[in-house]
């Protein structure tokens, strides 16, 4: 079929914040903007 | 230069590894149809953030080229900046030659410490590549290592294990259901155009037609600020997009209106549940082209389907998985 590459399924950066406390912290300092990435490229 | 913050990739759950240089250094990477360059920190990241992943070291690859252009990565916190490098790159035992990377050389601040991932490979097409450097899976098809220009993916549900990226094929056990093939309306992204979205045969949202991007690189469905209330207020969920757990049963099924056909996901899928609460897999942004508002369709629509991304027509296949 060809050459498949096996994706895990982790704990998310905002799990791994969130279990040490520092999500709060690193939303405040740093807005969600998923825009961000799109309008970069164009 | 390119600007892709960390914060988009915040919610990622969905990770793989490959390895780069002779002999192999290996990296866990998002594999990322929403954008085009391929990252990795390097040894000269020697900051505590950079200390928790690992580094490629261009000393350790005898295959390694230098380059003296260099690259900056808006990070959120602020800028990785790098030089870009040529070396083997391994995806899935296709040896992918003169492939160019980023190496970052600076951090992009210390929450980068606690990120599941090393850097990122873009699977979108080489218009939207910062600093010009080709694609990764457009050397794939220069070099002839894929069958066919195409990759396909699927997300496994609720499985540790099962997702996987597949270049150059199509696993014909994951298209039972038929494969419905969507033109792109740009080669930028892996764009289409969407006729609507609707619940219980009503409009709910993109009523006249607007943008969508496939995008694995992205968790949940990103949809234009202005529609975000109106789907909240059709689902019966607050502001904050909280809804009642007991109401997932009477929710409806959304349906992606796409060149003629409707792409069901059910309220199973687009409500998240976590800690005893319950929340609409929806977030606001606010991105106008000159084809309409856009759309991200991200891990909670692709779970859905097996989606099959083809450079050889540049079309979407998408096959339902249930």
């Amino acid at each position: 079929l060809g050459p498949r590459i096996p994706l895990r399924k982790q704990k998310s950066m905002r799990r791994i914040l969130q279990e040490h406390g520092l999500l709060e912290q690193y939303l405040k300092e740093h807005p969600y903007n998923p825009a961000a990435k799109y309008l970069a490229a164009t | 230069s390119s600007a892709e913050p960390l914060q988009n990739y915040l919610n990622n759950e969905y990770f793989g590894t490959i390895s780069i240089g002779t002999p192999g250094q290996e990296f866990t990477v998002i594999f990322d149809t929403g954008s085009s360059n391929l990252w990795v920190p390097s040894v000269y990241c020697s900051s505590q953030a950079c200390s928790n992943h690992n580094r490629f070291n261009p000393s350790a690859s005898s295959t390694y080229v230098g380059t003296n252009d260099s690259v900056s990565i808006a990070y959120g916190t602020g800028s990785m900046t790098g030089v870009l490098g040529y070396d083997t790159v391994d995806v899935a035992g296709l040896d992918v030659v003169n492939q160019i990377f980023g190496l970052a050389e600076t951090e992009p601040g210390d929450f980068f410490y606690y990120s599941p991932f090393d850097g990122i490979l873009g699977l979108a097409f080489p218009s939207i590549a910062s600093s010009g450097a080709t694609p990764v899976f457009d050397n794939m098809m220069s070099e002839n290592l894929v069958a066919e220009d195409l990759f396909s993916v699927y997300l496994s549900n609720n499985d540790q294990s099962g997702s996987f990226v597949l270049f150059g094929g199509i696993d014909s056990s994951y298209t039972t259901n038929g494969i419905t093939w969507i033109p792109l309306s740009a080669e930028t992204y892996w764009q289409v155009t969407m006729d609507s979205v609707t619940a219980d045969n009503q409009a709910i949202a993109c009523a006249s037609g607007c943008q969508a991007i496939v995008d694995t690189g992205t968790s949940l469905l990103a949809v234009p600020s202005s529609a975000l209330g109106n789907i909240q207020a059709s689902l019966g969920a607050d502001s904050n997009g909280q809804i009642s757990c007991g109401a997932i049963s009477t929710l409806p099924t959304i349906y992606f209106n796409i060149n003629g056909n409707g792409f069901p996901v059910p309220p199973s899928a687009y409500v998240i549940q976590s800690n005893g609460y319950c929340s609409l897999a929806f977030e606001g942004l606010n991105i106008p082209t000159e084809s309409g508002e856009l759309w991200i369709l991200g891990d909670v629509f692709i779970r859905e389907y097996y989606v099959i991304f083809n450079r050889a027509n540049n079309m979407v296949g998408l096959s339902p998985l249930s």
